[in-house]
């Protein structure tokens, strides 16, 4: 996973559960 | 047209030859995404994580979310019967794997985490080693390298500190963790490689 190209998208899953990303989570 | 993806984070080996490689790829995605989440939560909690800048915080997630992942799932690889747990829960023999296309990476994971189960850490310990992982002031695209080298410090005095307490007939544990960090580079690298090479096919 270090992912250099983000070919994972691993890049953005970090990002949006770094800042907490309110839609994903349960009420 | 490779048809098995042999990494434990997906829920099967086995892929449908009907579907496209970015479908192969979506799948494979959704699979591991809360794995990723979950250490993110982890690195959320490590006391002064947070305070590093948001760029060196995503480096350092972005570098070191495979070996966090590596340390957190070394029982997925059962080296008394040989076997290795897939995320959907089925497992596969080393056999299996190696009929699949699976390299030396698999005989290199297996020596990991014997190596890493058999040293006996509690899940206190085991955390505070993960957090020493994740925080390595040498990671490439660091920006505040001095920041990043504190709180380093700071968490592998803690380690130290533990398992002196915890095991205090027993000073090697602490070196041998220590000695845990290429041993998980080494993995990353040929990891990426293995991307790499299953990205190109």
């Amino acid at each position: 996973f270090s992912d250099p190209a983000n070919n994972l998208g691993l890049e953005d899953i970090i990002r949006k559960a770094l800042m907490g990303n309110l839609e994903e989570r349960p009420e | 047209n490779r048809m098995h993806l042999v990494c434990p984070m997906n829920t099967s080996p086995h892929v449908d030859p009907q579907k496209s490689g970015h479908e192969v790829w979506e799948e494979f995605s959704h699979s591991f995404t809360p794995a990723v989440r979950e250490v993110v939560e982890f690195a959320k909690k490590i006391p002064g994580f947070r305070d590093l800048t948001q760029h060196d915080q995503v480096s350092l997630l972005k570098a070191g979310t495979f070996e966090v992942l590596v340390v957190r799932f070394a029982s997925l690889f059962d080296v008394t019967d040989r076997t290795v747990t897939f995320l959907g829960g089925k497992k596969y023999s080393v056999d299996t794997l190696r009929a699949m296309g699976a390299g030396d990476l698999l005989n290199s994971m297996f020596d990991f985490s014997e190596k890493l189960i058999n040293l006996g850490l509690c899940e206190e310990e085991m955390s505070l080693f993960t957090a020493v992982v994740l925080v390595s002031a040498d990671r490439s695209g660091i920006e505040n390298v001095n920041s990043v080298e504190a709180l380093q410090e700071t968490l592998i005095r803690a380690l130290r500190s533990l398992i002196t307490k915890n095991h205090p007939n027993e000073s090697a544990i602490f070196t041998k963790l220590l000695l845990k960090l290429p041993d998980l580079r080494s993995l990353n690298n040929m990891h990426s490689e293995e991307l790499l090479a299953f990205k190109v096919h």
